[in-house]
């Protein structure tokens, strides 16, 4: 039990950085802020608890609860990944998770995304890597092959959604109440 | 692997049988307030054999039912969500969940899963699953409307859950 | 205790409806949805519950959780606005009320907004209503004076922020990490 | 009535004296995440007499401290939010509430109560902003971010609590 907790633990520990500072960094904080993972018992620490410390840059060490709206959606967002880099599943499915985003956030979070939608089996992830931040880290680029998956969102934001590779729109009839879809594909508008 | 497109009949607000796709890589789901996107996610997250607990409706809510018959016989008294998977290999995969009427009672319903079309018990179709790295228990791929903050505001009691159930 | 909870609840049951069509109403849906309050028990209604039913335009009677969240956020906004009929404040203080609406419902809780933020002592409310919408209820007009209320919003919308008279830009230092103000008046621009 | 305008000193992410206003009729506070929008709310809260349980923080943690220093000997102690608001006979009224050391321990901190410059005790100064229509306990005129579904989610009997609450 120890061994399959401390397994899952460790990787999500050592992924937790990268990801909340490639979520994080800026032309004004090019490293980003900080984000760890601590045990609260070493022997038995699946008995206590799990302490998640996410710093935005610049920011001081402070509970998480103090952090505003914005600031723990990204942090969530980078455990979510870290968590996805231990255990990948195939797609993920997230419901306007930009409702507090700016608009920056909302297009740091909509390029990761980008960069990590690739269809699994894509060869080798190393080869093509079309986040060029990642040039600047090549050794942890050689160490864990770039996280895939398939993106599902649902966004009211139009700054977000316009990345996407296709919409699906949802509308409702005004009589029968009931939903209706119209597909469309953006990838002809890709840049 | 990779989701390939959903059908879905007389489920939540999709009324009658619908497609919905394809999806890409990276496909977004827009449109107006109430118009049933959060509904498509319900679909995939049952479809996925998330219990209903953890849907915003019991099984009989989830069946279609318009706005304008008043009673309980205007609702349909079958509906399903099909999601159409492509493994990493390349070989698609039907999965589907049946809500049908339960045959002990008139009034309740319960759920019959399919994999391509050949019933299986919930064991089997959630091993499938695993299989595919589709984990539904921790539901980690899954983030519904509203919850996202709530990931960061987790107690350490709460993260050391989460940790046990995805080791 | 009967008579004072009765005289609140039958304020805010009497506001309710008008409010909620005034938020819902639309060139396809001219009569807007309906909401409405029901007590639980009658003859000591304060030990029981109080039952709030808010239908959109088309919808069926559902309970309150199936709403979307869109849905859900125009219906508390109504029941705010209602019990503000009630117990006037002078001022409402809003954070990101707009996080899950979409482009429509933005415009509208922004109008009903901008209709009734007038200084209070503004003299005869009945005299001068911006809300043309309000002709076509003469009679509910007349019963009771439009509710004024100063209205300070914070938003990350600019199709909502910008129907203000007036912004207050906050922004962080990138060093010390502490917020300064920017004030920017909108009243010469506003139409 | 109406605010005009605040003044925060050292309070949450708010360094020194700083003027936040005019406030007009339709007033929106604006800006990235983090910058310190919700501070602002919780000024105006804090300077109500909402107790520091429904605000984000203890009076302690109400105080600004900055980002680079480590110890807890940078953080200035004391820090005060003002809200200047006009009556609706057109007077104006200074409302203020001082986070000041306490002088029975190091460490904690307590709440000053100021009319016009002219302390008070609690109970005067909620009772003065009650005369202006400012009921602070039902909070009804307040909606923190995140908050606003809830008030739709509410149970029944929540609702009768909030009923019981206004009259
Ligand atoms: N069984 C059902 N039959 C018909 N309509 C239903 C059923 N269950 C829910 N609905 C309707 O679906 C609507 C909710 O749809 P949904 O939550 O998907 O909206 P949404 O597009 O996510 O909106 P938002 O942007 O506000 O979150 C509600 O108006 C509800 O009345
Ligand atoms: N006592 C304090 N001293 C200094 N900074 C503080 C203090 N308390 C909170 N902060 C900082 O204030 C920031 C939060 O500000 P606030 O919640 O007002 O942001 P916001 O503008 O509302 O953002 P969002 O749009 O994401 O909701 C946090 O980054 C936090 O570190
Ligand atoms: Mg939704
Ligand atoms: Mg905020």
């Amino acid at each position: 039990r120890y061994d399959t907790f401390m397994a899952a633990f460790d990787a999500v520990k050592d992924a937790i950085d990268g990801i909340f500072k490639e979520l994080t960094r800026s032309a004004t904080h090019p490293m980003g802020g900080r984000a760890f993972l601590s045990l609260e018992s070493t022997e038995e620490p699946f008995l206590a608890g799990v302490k998640f410390t996410a710093m935005p840059p610049t920011k001081r060490y402070r509970d998480m609860e103090q952090l505003s709206g914005g600031e723990k959606t990204v942090a969530a967002l980078a455990l979510l990944f870290a968590i996805h880099a231990f255990q990948p599943s195939p797609f993920f499915v997230l419901d306007e998770i930009d409702a507090a985003l700016d608009a920056t956030n909302v297009a740091r979070v909509a390029r990761y995304i980008q960069s990590h939608t690739r269809p699994a089996g894509d060869g080798d992830d190393e080869g093509f890597d079309p986040n060029p931040d990642a040039v600047l880290d090549p050794v942890a680029r050689r160490r864990a092959p770039r996280q895939r998956f398939q993106s599902i969102v649902i966004s009211l934001k139009d700054t977000f959604y316009e990345k996407a590779d296709a919409l699906i729109g949802v509308s409702r009839d005004a009589d029968s109440g009931a939903s209706t879809i119209l597909t469309f594909d953006l990838s002809p508008f890709a840049e | 692997g990779r989701v390939l497109h959903l059908e879905v009949e007389s489920f939540k607000s999709y009324q009658g049988h619908q497609l919905i796709g394809p999806f890409r890589d990276f496909t977004a789901i827009v449109g107006p307030n109430g118009s049933g996107k959060s509904n498509l996610m319900d679909a995939i997250s049952f479809v996925l054999g998330v219990r209903t607990a953890h849907l915003r409706g019991s099984l009989r809510e989830l069946l279609y039912s318009n706005s304008e018959g008043g009673s309980a016989d205007d609702r349909p008294r079958r509906g399903q969500v099909k999601l159409v998977f492509e493994t990493g290999e390349g070989v698609e995969v039907a999965f589907a969940r049946v809500i049908v009427p339960s045959s002990s009672s008139a009034e309740a319903y319960i759920s019959q899963y399919r994999i391509d079309d050949r019933e299986v018990r919930w064991d089997a179709y959630n091993t499938r699953l695993q299989s595919y790295g589709i984990l539904v228990q921790a539901r980690n791929f899954l983030v519904f409307q509203g919850d996202i903050e709530s990931v960061a505001a987790k107690s350490p009691k709460e993260l050391t859950t989460l940790f046990e159930q995805i080791s």
